[in-house]
């Protein structure tokens, strides 16, 4: 049975794909079945492990009650597979809107393959609409990257009600896998009183591993690569290589 | 009559929030009286300007038809106002759904307001979803902000053939402002790759000014204050100083 973990927050630029892809690629070098589910219409999860304009898309698994064992798609990358998106996902928070069960959509179409991976990872778009609520409510847990800047605190107290929101509703066993720091930049005194106040408030759900700026993972999309293998020995690599050993370990003790 | 520009990219943290701040305030503090309209329920241009917890907000103009007049608040900086938003802002993606003439609820809205103000700003949230389209509809052009980075680049097809659909039925005046290269260093291979690649595919569309990465213009916001007179003369600041005589220029041409 996979872990199912969505990665989201409603801050735009904070490294959610970044995360999903590297991390999803951390996990997959350590032997791990992972299956990435790429749930924003800007497909840039999909791009970002080298798939292009896939035919069919999550939104068929959605919309039109096509499997995912028909819509995903190997990457070039072993044991990591993934359900690609398209634009017309753009499509679907609307479309969405109007059926019955519409939060349930991503929940029932995953269950036909859960059981073929070990992690399932969802990648969010920058919002908190009826996909991230799909996502929330398929999940087991949800990891919160959060940018060293002062914008992207402000929305953590929006996110988690929503977070506890779909808890109290439509999915009881919802909890918090975990809160990651990212583009960290030792040098700046904003990011150094931005990660305080993090910890502060969020304590232990705060990762020990912090993924530094590193302009290795903002190369890598545009060679079709995912970070932690395109240049495994940078700085930011490492750290999602840290960040998958710290992610297993907490599975373990739970 | 003011000129109303939307500041839109559905990719997140590209710098949206942070060029309505600065260029409004650039704007302003070339004697411009200004209005910035804080579309993103993030209300991160509202905080951008010093603003907190305002207890009506452009929700209030949108879904109860109250003049933007009684919510219009002034700022700690001359000639520019500001059209707060706030959380309740979440909700009024899916309640216009269900409206009739839901795309023209902020153009309608602002009718009463236009001529007090010499430009007026409209701050988008990541997303080309409805509170978007009422920008869209409700703006005479489009600034679109870029990060010199690769995903950046993905959205962009997408974004305009949303401003296309906008002015071929809704809005036909509706035009390109100017596409900004924002978060740009020159040190950076990826940055220089993205930027020919933009000036190559959008010619003079996009402006000279190009803004630089700067640490001051992310700080500025966590005192509550605008990039340009927090610290007037970085780098980040003179960019956008620069930006805004372009922008003066552009408009006396047309
Ligand atoms: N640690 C990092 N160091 C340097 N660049 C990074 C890092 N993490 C992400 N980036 C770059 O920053 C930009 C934003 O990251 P990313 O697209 O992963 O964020 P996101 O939260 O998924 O954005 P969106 O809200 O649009 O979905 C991208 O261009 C990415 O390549
Ligand atoms: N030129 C710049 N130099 C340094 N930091 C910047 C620059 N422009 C923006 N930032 C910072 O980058 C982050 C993203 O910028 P901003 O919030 O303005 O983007 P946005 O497109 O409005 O994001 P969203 O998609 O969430 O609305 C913010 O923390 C901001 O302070
Ligand atoms: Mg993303
Ligand atoms: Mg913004």
């Amino acid at each position: 049975m996979a872990k199912i973990v969505a990665i989201a927050n409603q801050k735009g630029g904070v490294g959610k794909t970044t995360t999903s892809v590297n991390l999803s690629g951390a996990l997959a070098l350590s032997q791990k079945t992972v299956l990435l589910v790429d749930l924003d219409p800007q497909a840039n999860a999909t791009s970002g492990v080298g798939v292009e304009r896939p035919c069919t898309t999550v939104y068929d698994c959605l919309m039109n009650r096509v499997s995912p064992s028909e819509v995903i798609l190997s990457t070039g990358f072993s044991h990591l597979s993934i359900l690609p998106s398209g634009a017309d996902l753009v499509g679907a928070e609307v479309e969405l809107a109007n059926i019955q069960g519409r939060e349930m959509a991503l929940k029932d179409s995953l269950e036909s393959i859960v059981e073929n991976y070990e992690v399932i990872i969802l990648d969010c778009p920058p919002a908190l609409g009826l996909l991230t609520i799909n996502a929330f409510v398929a999940a087991h847990s949800v990891l919160v990257p959060v940018q060293c800047e002062y914008y992207a605190m402000e929305g953590l107290g929006r996110l988690m009600t929503s977070v506890e929101r779909v808890r109290d509703t439509l999915n009881p066993g919802l909890e918090l896998e975990g809160i990651l720091l990212t583009m960290w930049d030792s040098r700046l005194t904003l990011a150094r009183q931005v990660s305080e106040e993090v910890r502060k408030y969020f304590k232990d759900s705060v990762y020990q591993a912090m993924i530094p700026r590193n302009i290795s993972l903002a190369e890598a999309p545009s060679y079709g690569q995912i970070g932690v293998v395109y240049n495994a020995t940078s700085a930011g690599a490492q750290a999602y290589i840290e960040l998958a050993k710290e992610f297993l370990n907490n599975g373990e003790k739970s």
